[in-house]
């Protein structure tokens, strides 16, 4: 079935919601992602970030990484150094 | 570590609150602040000093949105706190979201445990991976000491141990799923994924992941206690049933079922029975079989009593698994019966055990 507007804006939202952390935590570069598609580098950074918690490992945006994408948690970056 | 293994090329170091936070008392920010300092000056040789006036080593700070570092928060939630690796300007400062609720205890965000999380990176301390550390990069609420093993080799990796350490009692580190010694708290189905207790964690085991998942118990659960003892589902229900001591809790998913904890002696057992060392509902009869010490009884879930000609014992009536059990669940006609790192597959229709392998079996190890 066709999703109904209100997922797909929620759908969107995640996407954002998602690119902002990787960006923040994961040093994801700006400006080069596609909406609702997972670039090679963006995939890779999802794996980066499943790896550190634990997480299954898939690249893919599923409902267990949004969720802890989602809880409350220090402003220090996972990786990288701080300048 | 952060890169480079920065830390202060002292052990003398100082702090100053610039600022305060409207939702806690000064006393209560100030003891926070320093209870947090403790824990880390406890492992160390490490000293703080703390300076009214001019430029600390760590300036502390609670401010929100952009707050001059060009670092900004985020409102409510999320972004909790940030403090910079050791060195000059910034470095060591640790700033605090003013858009969080802060408290002294679990009502709000708790300021000792973020404030002990942050200067851990003042300190020089990066993020750990260990979901039971105090530097795992998610709060959780939690009592008493908040160091795990993973943080003091850490910090004492930088600055060595405290010559004259006081009595303090890191947390050990989570547990490793394939350790050959592995046991199991508790083991319970929870809407068709398997939950495994272990000391403060949990193993998350979905039927269609190789994968695993750990985390703390109080991370999804605040309100239960830190270890379990028992565990089952009540599929009908939809709620699983929790045991520590002499109270047990009812959960509906992430929430604590209203009228919860109870005392366990509600289900029937005498006063004399302290604890439940495993819980497990046979699908599809009603009946919950409850493991103490060497017997066990059955509890009618229709009728909410304990069925007559209880207890019995463990070793008369599944031979093989010997005297005591520690967890216990039910899958697809077999009874799953944990005794230290042994698992024990019993065929419920055959009555005998039918299969041994290790615990960690169960976590694809």
């Amino acid at each position: 079935f066709p999703l109904s507007a209100e997922d797909s804006e929620k759908g969107e939202d995640n996407w954002h919601f998602a690119e902002k952390y990787l960006r923040k935590f994961y040093g994801l570069a700006p400006g080069i992602e596609g909406l609702q598609k997972s670039s090679s580098s963006m995939s890779l950074v999802i794996k980066e970030m499943q790896s550190f918690f634990g997480l299954e490992v898939t690249g893919n945006l599923d409902p267990d990484t949004l969720e802890m994408m989602h809880m409350p948690r220090c402003g220090v970056p996972d990786i990288g150094e701080y300048n | 570590l952060f890169p480079r293994n920065l830390k202060w090329k002292t052990t003398n170091v100082t702090f100053r609150i610039v600022n305060y936070t409207p939702d806690m008392k000064a006393s209560e920010v100030d003891r926070a602040i320093h209870n947090a300092l403790k824990v880390w000056s406890d492992v160390t040789p490490l000293v703080f000093r703390k300076l009214h006036k001019g430029t600390a080593d760590i300036m502390i700070a609670f401010g929100s949105k952009e707050h001059g570092d060009f670092n900004p928060f985020d409102g409510p939630n999320g972004l909790l706190a940030h403090a910079y690796q050791p060195g000059n300007g910034l470095g060591g400062d640790t700033h605090f979201d003013e858009d969080e609720t802060w408290s002294t205890d679990s009502t709000g965000y708790n300021l000792f445990i973020v404030a002990a999380h942050e200067f851990g990176h003042a300190l020089g301390l990066s993020h750990s991976e260990d979901p039971g550390s105090l530097m795992y990069p998610v709060y959780s609420f939690s009592k008493g000491f908040p160091l795990s093993e993973d943080d003091v080799h850490g910090i004492q990796s930088l600055y060595g141990p405290n010559p004259n350490p006081p009595k303090v009692k890191p947390h050990p580190e989570a547990p490793k799923k394939c350790d050959p010694l592995l046991s199991f708290d508790a083991v319970t189905k929870l809407r068709g994924e398997t939950i495994i207790f272990k000391d403060r964690f949990y193993w998350r085991l979905h039927p269609q992941m190789v994968d695993v998942e750990q985390s703390l118990i109080k991370m999804t659960w605040p309100v239960l206690p830190n270890k379990v003892d028992a565990a089952y589902e009540s599929a009908e229900k939809d709620l699983v049933y929790i045991f520590n001591g002499i109270r047990m809790w009812a959960l509906n998913g992430y929430n604590l079922v209203e009228g919860y904890p109870k005392y366990i002696h509600k289900l029937g057992l005498p006063k004399t029975v302290r604890r439940v060392d495993a819980a497990v509902q046979i699908t599809g009869t009603g009946k919950t079989l409850l493991f103490t010490d060497e017997d066990y009884w059955s509890y009618d879930e229709y009728s909410g009593t304990m069925d007559k000609g209880y207890p019995r014992s463990i070793e008369d009536d599944f031979p093989g698994v010997g005297e005591e059990i520690e967890a216990a669940f039910y899958e697809y006609g077999h009874l799953y019966l944990y005794r230290g790192p042994i698992q024990f597959q019993y065929s419920y229709t055959s009555k005998r055990v039918v299969g041994i392998l290790r615990a960690n079996s169960l976590l694809n190890c």
